[in-house]
């Protein structure tokens, strides 16, 4: 995935078959972001892989006040990109089960 | 380390924690 400067990992195992998952993101590269971030530390989360959004759950970060305006699509890619490799492994796991 | 917890109007819950360090700059 590209690198961001926001970094999206999973906070707990994947057992492949939960539908919400638990998720941190914390900022590794504050110079990517266009504004100003507080260094507030990581943000723990869950996530729902099938009914929600990601851009939506950055948009609730940037209401939170965790983000500004301006980067939220930034934070959104992140978590876009963490979740389609988890749906991707998951995919991956299955198919070579069969 | 020191947690806080914010939950936003939609009901989604944060908890902000320390950055795990020692994977700061995973390769």
């Amino acid at each position: 995935a590209e690198d961001t400067g926001v970094r999206v990992e999973l906070n707990e195992e994947d057992d492949g078959e939960k539908v919400s998952i638990a998720l941190k993101l914390w900022v590794e590269d504050p110079k990517k972001l266009k504004g100003k971030y507080k260094d507030t530390g990581a943000i723990e989360f869950t996530f729902d892989l099938v009914n929600e959004v990601p851009e939506v759950v950055a948009q609730e970060m940037v209401e939170s006040g965790f983000f500004l305006d301006c980067d939220v699509k930034v934070v959104g890619k992140s978590i876009r990109d963490r979740v389609a490799l988890i749906k991707w492994r998951r995919e991956r796991t299955v198919s070579s089960g069969n | 380390g020191e947690t806080a917890q914010v939950v936003h109007s939609a009901g989604r819950k944060f908890i902000v924690s320390p950055v795990p360090e020692a994977r700061l700059k995973e390769p």
